[in-house]
């Protein structure tokens, strides 16, 4: 199990750690619900800026310029002017936390501009040299940190009610409150405060929704005595209300004309208890507004307790042959194993149909993720960490995510638009605490 | 690039205070379309 650590106090540095191993980082431009993700096309090497200077030896604070030599997410590896090809002053920053300003700022701010002592005398006229250098290059837009705050704006706060994947009872949902918001996930806390009370999740997750969606859809909900609830308790007494529809993360519209998913038919499907699995699975139960209960076929849980709800467009559901085509390992239902199974005789042998290719939703934007690239992922059985990881193989839209320095059985396929994937540097920007890689050689 | 998401490239005078004195120069910045 998981205990959390927090990566800056253990001497965890992803500059370093990049740099040592050559690793690549996944871009920015690959995380569409990440803070800067509309700017992020205006960034990029060569750019100019000023920054501290921390080569100098005058009491006061003092900016010089410098040159963005490499980028790793909101890392970047800055060199200052002067240097030339001299890597030794090299340095990484985050581009959404530190003192980084486009060029002009410190004139517009009474801030000097000082030339690192190492360099001072290389140079003698720095007029020259500079307006050779900045001429015709480009700068950060100067409202770069505007839409950086905006873009950390959230329509989430404390004391709104959601429903919320029961984390005991898959099958099923229970209401809860937001208790924080920390750079768009939520810490949800359920209102019956039954066991363990805690949850997380993005608020763009499919496992939360308004309240009133189970009624709404036929999703069976956690029912639980009124008086207990939230609307009591001393801290959400006052800031207590039901979070509208609108806040959430629309699906997408689906058309049954021509047929649509039914009990019983067969698919695979991302086991939701075992996320580096993918399983052969059923529809259970079809929900309204495109929902669907889909168990996995291995389970013997009576009564359905693990049947999971996926909404037909999920792109954790695949039509029968995706994982042969794709060379996945596919878990299979008990008393099969991979000689005795192919998908025509367990349909014979089950006496169910497929559910139709069309009816999936397969399309594959152009993502830009690799395989080896760092990323910043959520432990999904645990989701309140998140963690140093990589993408250890890519199928089409979907990630295979390796937790560093833990064994490949704790690997998770996430899809290329998961809220649950961020960006190197993202924890540092919203101050959420990061899991380092297990080992200690390999954090530090 | 910027142009997608509603910005575009322009050319801006910016200021460049050393120790030295002040100088300007033109660089690139995105902004918003007006």
């Amino acid at each position: 199990t998981r205990t959390g650590q927090d990566a800056f106090v253990m001497g965890f540095d992803w500059g370093n750690y990049l740099r040592e191993r050559n690793h690549r980082a996944a871009p920015v431009s690959c995380f569409k619900h990440a803070p800067l993700f509309d700017q992020w096309e205006d960034v990029g090497v060569g750019m100019k800026v000023e920054v501290i200077n921390n080569d100098a030896v005058l009491p006061s604070k003092v900016y010089w310029i410098a040159y963005i030599v490499k980028l790793a997410g909101y890392k970047a590896l800055l060199r200052y002017e002067g240097f030339e090809g001299d890597t030794s002053h090299d340095f990484w920053c985050n581009l959404g936390t530190v003192d980084i300003h486009p060029i002009g700022w410190c004139a517009v701010n009474s801030k000097l501009l000082v030339p690192p002592q190492t360099v001072h005398q290389r140079i003698r006229d720095w007029k020259a040299f500079l307006t050779k250098r900045l001429v015709g290059a480009k700068t950060l837009p100067v409202d770069f940190y505007i839409k950086m705050a905006d873009s950390m704006k959230y329509p989430f706060r404390q004391g709104m009610r959601v429903e919320v994947v029961d984390k005991a009872q898959l099958s099923r949902t229970r209401t809860a409150v937001v208790d924080a918001v920390i750079g768009g996930r939520l810490r949800l806390l359920y209102e019956d405060g039954q066991g363990d009370t805690e949850f997380w999740c993005h608020m763009w997750s499919p496992l939360v929704h308004f309240v009133g969606w189970s009624k709404r859809t036929g999703h069976e909900i956690k029912k639980f005595e009124k008086k207990k609830d939230m609307a009591n308790h001393p801290t959400f007494r006052k800031i207590y209300c039901d979070a509208v529809p609108y806040l959430f993360k629309k699906v997408r519209s689906v058309y049954t004309e021509g047929g649509f998913f039914e009990e019983g038919m067969k698919l695979e499907a991302i086991d939701p208890l075992n996320l580096g699995s993918i399983c052969v699975a059923t529809v259970h139960k079809v929900l309204l507004d495109g929902y669907l209960m889909v168990g996995m076929d291995y389970s013997e849980t009576p009564g359905g307790a693990d049947w999971f709800c996926y909404h037909a467009s999920s792109h954790a559901i695949f039509p029968v042959g995706f994982c042969e085509r794709n060379k996945i390992d596919l878990t299979l239902p008990k008393n099969y194993d991979k000689t005795s199974f192919s998908w025509p005789k367990y349909l014979e042998d089950t006496a169910s149909k497929p559910a139709p290719s069309r009816l999936f939703n397969m399309d594959c934007p152009s993502h830009g993720f690799e395989a080896g690239m760092k990323l910043e992922a959520v432990d999904l059985m645990e989701p309140r960490l998140i963690c140093v990881a990589t993408v250890r193989r890519v199928v089409s839209r979907l990630l295979r995510v390796h937790f560093d320095g833990w064994d490949e059985e704790f690997d998770q396929w996430v899809d290329c638009e998961s809220s649950d994937i961020y960006p190197v540097g993202w924890c540092e920007i919203t101050g959420y605490q990061l899991q380092p890689p297990v080992s200690a050689d390999e954090s530090t | 690039g910027a142009e997608a998401s509603g910005r575009k490239w322009e050319q801006k005078q910016v200021q460049i205070k050393t120790l030295e004195g002040e100088f300007s120069v033109t660089m690139w910045a995105s902004d918003d379309k007006k």
